[in-house]
């Protein structure tokens, strides 16, 4: 998929990690996903 | 904990300039996630990608660009936008919209100011 980006969000306390590729295959479930 | 998300993020068709922001974003996160922490994380990387586009990438900056406050839409029956409540979870927006197995499709354009 290329390079994945993390980053945390925080809102209200509650922070969360979103992980960001450039393509689907390889990084969705089921698209290629080792 | 709550199951991950897979998103589809993409610009609004109509609400957003063809050139503005038009790759496709492959995205996972928690589903307790809410519709405000993806819209605050697209002004997060948005901001980050348009200053290190002009090579002014500093935390104050990316801090100040990613102000910016955008709208989060979901395709509905009809070729219809519905926009989507900032509290909800992403997990509660898949069940009460999405309801298929596969990553969900969102859309995003910047919040008209009132």
């Amino acid at each position: 998929p290329g390079e994945v980006t993390v980053t945390d969000v925080t809102i209200n306390s509650l922070t969360v990690t979103f992980r960001e590729a450039l393509a689907a295959k390889g990084f969705f479930r089921g698209w290629g996903l080792e | 904990g709550a199951s991950e998300i897979e998103l589809v993020f993409r610009p609004h068709p109509t609400l957003m300039e063809k050139d503005e922001a038009a790759q496709t974003r492959y995205i996972k996160t928690s589903g307790k996630a809410t519709v405000d922490h993806l819209s605050k994380y697209l002004a997060v990387r948005l901001a980050l990608e348009e200053l290190r586009k002009s090579g002014e990438a500093s935390p104050v900056t990316v801090e100040a660009a990613s102000e910016k406050q955008y709208t989060i839409y979901i395709p509905t029956a009809g070729s219809q936008f519905t926009v989507l409540n900032g509290s909800f979870s992403l997990e509660l927006v898949s069940e009460k919209y999405w309801k298929v197995n596969k990553p969900m499709e969102l859309y995003f354009a910047p919040t008209k100011e009132h």
